[in-house]
C-alpha cells in the first residue's frame, strides 16, 4: 500500500497577533482536527482522494470559524457570495462554482458541476439554477450570520475598502488606515 | 478560505477549495479559489494544490499551475516547487498568502509568506499535526 495523506488549510487568520485567546485557539485547532480526521478516515477506508478532500472541506465549511460556507464573510450589500472548486488529479476533471448564495456546502456543488454537468465552471444565477435542479435546499441568511464577521463588515461598510480574510500586520494597518481616511473624508 | 489536498491509497490525488471571498467586496468580485490553475489544481503527473491569500495576485501568478509546471518541467520536488512559488515568484508580484500541496507519493508541503495560517496534515507514515502559524 502506498503512503496516503491529507493536508488542510483554514485560510489565513482573521485574528491578528494578540487577538487569539487560548480558548479560541483550542476551538480553531479542534475544528481543524475534525476536518483532518474526517478526510483521513475516508482515505484509511480506501476511499478516493476526491472523496477525502470534499469531506474535509465540507467539515470546514460547517464551522463558523472559517471564511467559507457557514463562516462566509459579508459582501458590500450585507449578503454572502461563495466560491468553491474541486479537481481530480487522476482524470483531470474539475468543477467550480462562483457567486453562489444560500448553499450550505459549496464544495459539494462544485463536485456536482464536475460530475453531473458537461461544464467546469458555473457562476451566479446559473449556478443557483443548477443547484435547484439538483434539489439543493437553500439555507436562509440567518444560517450564515456570525457576529464577528458582521462586525468586520460594519467596520468598513460604506467605504471603498475591502478586507482579505488574512492579515499581515502591514495589510491590517493599510486596511484600517484606508478605511479611516475614507470615512473621515466625508467630513472634509 | 479553506481547502484540502489528498493522496489516496492508489496514489491518486485531488484538491478542493472553498471561500466566502472578501469582506465588503462588490461588483461580483471573484478571487482565485474557484479558478482551476490559480487557486486549485490537481494532476497525477505532479501534485494537488489549494491556495489561500490575496486572490488577485494568485490569479495573475497562476499559482497552483505554476507549482505543477515547476515539478513537471524542472523536475522539482513538491516542497521545492511550492516554496519557490510562495517565497519567490508570488512575492515578486506582491502577493501574500500560502498553499498546501501533496504529490502522488503522499509528500506534503505547506509554505506561506504571511502570518496567521491555519494548517493541518495527517499521513499514513505517522504525521498528525494541526498548527496555527
Amino acid at each position: 500500500m502506498k503512503t496516503f495523506s491529507i493536508a488542510i488549510h483554514g485560510g489565513a487568520g482573521t485574528l491578528v497577533k494578540g487577538m487569539m485567546t487560548p480558548e479560541l485557539e483550542a476551538q480553531y485547532k479542534l475544528a481543524l482536527q475534525n476536518a483532518l480526521d474526517a478526510g483521513y478516515a475516508l482515505l484509511e477506508d480506501g476511499k478516493t482522494a476526491v472523496d477525502a478532500v470534499e469531506e474535509a472541506v465540507s467539515v470546514l465549511e460547517d464551522s463558523p470559524l472559517f471564511n467559507a460556507g457557514k463562516g462566509a464573510v459579508f459582501t458590500a450589500t450585507e449578503t454572502h457570495e461563495m466560491d468553491a472548486s474541486i479537481m481530480d488529479g487522476k482524470t483531470l476533471n474539475a468543477g467550480a462554482v462562483s457567486l453562489i448564495t444560500g448553499i450550505k456546502n459549496p464544495v459539494k456543488l462544485s463536485r456536482d458541476v464536475m460530475e453531473k454537468s458537461e461544464h467546469v465552471f458555473l457562476a451566479g444565477d446559473g449556478a443557483m439554477q443548477f443547484a435547484k435542479e439538483l434539489n439543493y435546499k437553500l439555507k436562509d441568511a440567518s444560517y450564515f450570520y456570525d457576529e464577528f464577521r458582521h462586525k468586520q463588515w460594519l467596520d468598513i461598510k460604506d467605504t471603498d475598502s475591502f478586507q482579505l480574510d488574512h492579515a499581515s500586520d502591514k495589510n491590517e494597518k493599510s486596511v484600517a488606515e484606508r478605511s479611516r481616511s475614507q470615512k473621515d473624508s466625508k467630513f472634509g | 478560505t479553506v481547502g484540502a489536498v489528498a493522496c489516496d491509497q492508489d496514489g491518486n490525488i485531488a484538491a478542493a477549495t472553498s471561500t466566502g471571498g472578501m469582506t465588503n467586496k462588490k461588483w461580483g468580485r471573484v478571487g482565485d479559489s474557484p479558478m482551476i490553475g490559480a487557486g486549485n489544481y490537481a494532476n497525477n503527473k505532479t501534485c494537488a494544490i489549494s491556495c489561500t491569500g490575496s486572490g488577485e495576485f494568485f490569479i495573475r501568478g497562476v499559482v497552483a499551475y505554476d507549482v505543477a509546471c515547476l515539478m513537471e518541467h524542472k523536475g522539482m520536488s513538491v516542497k521545492d516547487a511550492s516554496s519557490e512559488v510562495i517565497h519567490k515568484r508570488i512575492l515578486d508580484i506582491g502577493g501574500d498568502g500560502g498553499l498546501i500541496a501533496v504529490d502522488t507519493n503522499g509528500n506534503i508541503a505547506m509554505p506561506f509568506n504571511t502570518e496567521g495560517m491555519y494548517r493541518g496534515q495527517k499521513s499514513s507514515n505517522g504525521i498528525d499535526d494541526v498548527s496555527i502559524y
